[in-house]
């Protein structure tokens, strides 16, 4: 997190603030309860309270408007810029100010989300400025997030805290979901929930937040999942890139859902045992794609499945027990996937790289290894 | 993007984002002349903070990611 600096922070707890006016795309009520619940994120954690006005100056004034609209820092049309805010002080000082050329929604992500928005800019309106944590609320880039499920995160907590300290009214017998905090890649410890590639691309998955790595690029790109898929679940248990129908597979305890490029596939999420997977199993540990025999491996517990996906069968024989195969492989196996012909196992903070078909284990490395720390 | 594939209409989206967000000034003085430029310096500081390869050069990531809606201001610390 950053902060404005200058001790550029409010002098008093007890905050006003006033809608000027409205957006046609969104009801009124939408708006101001869009509105509320975006500073109720930062009061929450602080001893910041927010009482609303609706005539006179408040501290925290806010309008929509395009283009120039009267404050030398004039919108851009729709997309590009979504709104801007000011630090704290007296005048223009707190207030914020939405693009009214963007199409703003109460929840879906048909538009931007103004409770996402105006929480983000109300986080300047009260001293912080832009955190490089891509899982920040400050992050500067709009990312889609699910406001009936937002938490505002760890950074974002710290940074508002160092400002105002934290919530004094807060009942501790009251649990709360943690702030969650952004995955580091180059993390020696982490394991990760899921890897597959894409079209080219390996996505690595970890909690709420995916890595991109590709050929071009050196370094691998953070970023929320719901940025790429806002359906999507997070802290995901396997994904698997499907050749046969040219999709991703994200799966999550029972359920599978389907993505084509950044379309959700209508009918999923389907069950586990729509991929012949017998009833028992709750979730998978992994899956896998080998293109050399076009099968699907899914990794349960101490054994894998071989799926067929073009027949929509099971193999015989299977399940199998993974060290009957995989003899190296002790530990419960976490994600996989197959890279240049290579078959990647990932086991806690390991990877194992075998040839699939002569079971040859070449190498043991380290889960960091794709993600070039 | 190789580098040659980067457009002109790139190049001043990028200038008035660097000028916008990154405090970029207009270039002046001796130091075109000599070593690293400002402009190459601002997308470094760009790439950084953004977790980008820092190349000081336009690619497809560092546009790619200029061109993503985002909040209106600044990234370098302008606070007054």
């Amino acid at each position: 997190y950053s902060t404005f600096g200058n001790n550029l922070k409010w002098q008093k707890n007890s905050l006003t603030y006033r809608i000027e006016n409205y957006t046609p795309d969104m009801t009124k009520s939408e708006v101001d309860d869009s509105i509320e619940k975006a500073l109720q994120v930062w009061a929450k954690v602080t001893p910041l309270r927010f009482t609303r006005i609706y005539r006179g100056i408040a501290d925290i004034m806010i309008s929509f408007g395009t283009r120039d609209h009267g404050d030398y820092y004039p919108f851009d049309g729709p997309d590009g810029t979504l709104a801007h805010a000011f630090a704290p002080s007296s005048g223009i000082g707190g207030d914020a100010h939405f693009d009214d050329d963007e199409t703003f929604t109460h929840r879906s992500n048909a538009g931007y989300v103004l409770f996402m928005v105006a929480a983000h800019e109300f986080g300047h309106s009260l001293g912080l400025s832009h955190s490089d944590d891509a899982g920040a609320l400050m992050y500067p880039v709009y990312s889609y997030r699910n406001p009936d499920t937002f938490v505002l995160p760890r950074d974002d907590v710290n940074g508002i805290q160092s400002l105002y300290g934290p919530n004094p009214d807060k009942d501790p017998s009251v649990p709360e979901p943690k702030p969650p905090k952004t995955p580091d890649a180059c993390d020696s410890t982490m394991v990760l929930d899921a890897v597959t590639t894409l079209r080219g691309e390996m996505l690595f998955f970890k909690d709420s937040f995916l890595w991109r790595s590709y050929p071009q690029s050196n370094t691998p790109q953070q970023s929320l999942i719901t940025n790429f898929w806002p359906s999507a679940p997070v802290n995901i248990d396997a994904a698997y890139e499907s050749r046969v129908s040219d999709r991703i597979l994200l799966f999550k305890d029972r359920k599978v859902w389907a993505f084509t490029g950044y379309n959700p596939v209508p009918g999923y999420p389907k069950p586990l045992t729509s991929l012949g997977l017998p009833s028992h199993v709750r979730k998978i540990d992994a899956a896998l794609y080998d293109t050399r025999s076009r099968k699907t491996l899914f990794f349960v517990g101490n054994s894998y499945f071989s799926y067929d996906e073009a027949r929509r069968t099971m193999d015989r024989g299977f399940p199998k027990r993974i060290n009957q195969t995989f003899s190296e492989l002790t530990n419960k196996v976490t994600a996989a996937f197959q890279y240049r012909g290579f078959t990647y196992i990932y086991s806690g903070p390991y990877m194992y790289e075998y040839n699939l078909k002569t079971r040859r284990l070449y190498r043991v490395l380290r889960n960091s290894y794709f993600l070039r720390c | 993007m190789p580098i040659s594939q980067v457009t002109e209409q790139d190049e001043n989206f990028a200038e008035s984002y660097l000028k916008k967000f990154f405090n970029l000034t207009e270039e002046s003085g001796p130091t075109v002349r000599r070593g690293i430029s400002p402009m190459s310096k601002k997308v470094s500081e760009m790439q950084r903070f953004f977790g980008l390869q820092i190349t000081g050069m336009l690619d497809a990531d560092t546009m790619a990611m200029m061109k993503k809606p985002r909040c209106g201001v600044p990234d370098a610390q302008t606070a007054h």
